[in-house]
């Protein structure tokens, strides 16, 4: 699940 | 990784190597927005700050790269390459950039996920991202005869964010609480703005007449 940390988009 | 999430990375890529076949090989930017290439290169550089902090995959490291690096160059050649920024239509590429982005800046102050130093700069980056097409659009306007490789270059762009649409809704429905209203409503402003050229592309392909944008 994506998290505001983690942004896995380019 | 969806196969929309993918075919728009590559499109976004495609739309780089364009843009760089075009400076390097052609050794022209003739229609190509000084100020749209400098506004990338600050998404990027602001939008990736975690590449040095978190670790997402290696693909993910290497398209960062890839964009920051790209996007630079691409400013380096229009501004120094001796041969290339001859070719820089300075005259018409008028747009002032901190009409863009002071109010990308205000608005991810106040407008954000968490009020930390990477959000706010990664927000910042989603806002300008959304417009820092328009110098390129304004430009494209005003250049009578829009030679094939700026053309598609534009389109690649434009196709990349309609492709990041369809991710996000294919994630909303596959993934649990996938929920960035943010991103998507940039994402979504962005895409609209190119609604416009969309037509006038489609329309000069349809009819094999050059593209031109009305005045």
């Amino acid at each position: 699940v994506q998290t505001s940390e983690t942004h896995d988009e380019l | 990784m969806n196969i929309f999430r993918l075919a728009g990375d590559m499109t976004h890529l495609a739309s780089v190597l364009v843009l760089l076949l075009k400076i390097h090989t052609i050794k022209s930017c003739a229609g190509v927005s000084l100020k749209t290439q400098e506004l990338y290169a600050l998404v990027f550089a602001t939008r990736y700050l975690d590449i040095v902090t978190d670790f997402i995959s290696v693909y993910n490291t290497v398209m960062k790269l890839i964009f920051l690096g790209s996007s630079f160059s691409i400013v380096w050649y229009i501004r120094h390459h001796r041969v290339v920024r001859r070719s820089y239509d300075k005259d018409q590429d008028t747009f002032r950039h901190y009409l863009l982005m002071i109010p990308c800046m205000l608005l991810a102050l106040f407008v954000h996920e968490k009020f930390t130093f990477k959000e706010v700069m990664w927000t910042f980056s989603l806002y300008l991202e959304a417009v820092a097409i328009l110098p390129q659009l304004v430009l494209l306007q005003r250049t009578r005869n829009i030679d094939n490789l700026t053309g598609q270059y534009v389109f690649l762009l434009g196709a990349y964010r309609g492709l990041y649409i369809f991710n996000w809704i294919y994630r909303y429905f596959t993934e649990p609480h996938f929920v960035h209203w943010i991103t998507w409503i940039a994402g979504v402003v962005q895409t609209l703005l190119y609604a416009d050229f969309f037509y006038y592309y489609f329309e000069s392909w349809k009819n094999n007449v050059r593209l031109q944008l009305p005045a």
